[in-house]
């Protein structure tokens, strides 16, 4: 564990507490793409499945078990008790395209076929594009409310710091080489560029993010 | 085996 690693896993927490935040502080899901929280609840579960067969550590384990313990419940709000404020007509992405994408990348790109490590890679490969149902989204409406594009900006400066702690591993862990897992992570992070430009030029004039339609 | 298969992140 480096200092990278333990601070993307910490943004990532903080990602999702800013959006079950927003959820409570607005008592609505106005912005935020249902289509987006269930890819990830997917990606969740098909990735963490080797909780049942592996130790890493109990730090490990406990975050994997409070991904999917706050993801499902993100999805319940938004399905129960929040459903009337769900923004259904502007949620219009086609996942089929993105399950597609991962399913096939998934059968091609793993390290070894065994259930577990397709599933794994399936992940991987559906994480880097779970985003897009939301920024899709954020573009069709042209504006969010704050803590919706804090959120996002949390997301994406998880998979940041990632991504030097990739380069931090390659350097000082000289065994390590996990070529999937960087593609499709430096790919995730890319797709957040355009929202970056926005969300910093959108703080530095201390205005709510509104992007160009 | 080679550390491919160690999924120690998250």
């Amino acid at each position: 564990m480096n200092l990278f690693r333990l601070c993307g896993d910490l943004s990532h927490v903080i990602s999702i507490v800013l959006l079950l935040l927003k959820i409570r502080a607005t008592r609505s899901c106005v912005g935020i793409s249902l289509k987006t929280q269930a890819l990830y609840l997917l990606v969740f579960v098909t990735r963490y499945l080797d909780l049942f067969v592996t130790f890493i550590s109990l730090y490990n384990s406990l975050m994997k078990v409070l991904f999917i313990a706050t993801s499902s419940y993100v999805l319940y709000l938004m399905l129960t008790k929040y459903r009337q404020t769900y923004d259904k007509d502007h949620d219009t992405f086609r996942i089929q395209f993105l399950v597609g994408f991962a399913i096939v990348l998934a059968l091609l790109t793993p390290h070894r076929y065994t259930m577990l490590e397709v599933l794994w890679t399936f992940s991987l490969w559906l994480e880097s594009v779970a985003i897009l149902p939301q920024l899709f989204m954020l573009q069709t409406t042209g504006e969010c409310e704050n803590l919706t594009s804090h959120y996002i900006f949390a997301l994406g400066l998880y998979r940041a710091l990632y991504a030097v702690n990739w380069v931090y591993r390659y350097l000082f862990e000289p065994d390590y080489w996990q070529p999937v897992t960087w593609v499709a992570g430096i790919l995730q992070t890319a797709l957040y560029g355009d929202f970056f430009y926005y969300y910093v030029m959108s703080k530095r004039r201390g205005k709510k993010l509104k992007l160009p339609t | 085996d080679t550390l491919h298969e160690v999924h120690d992140e998250l």
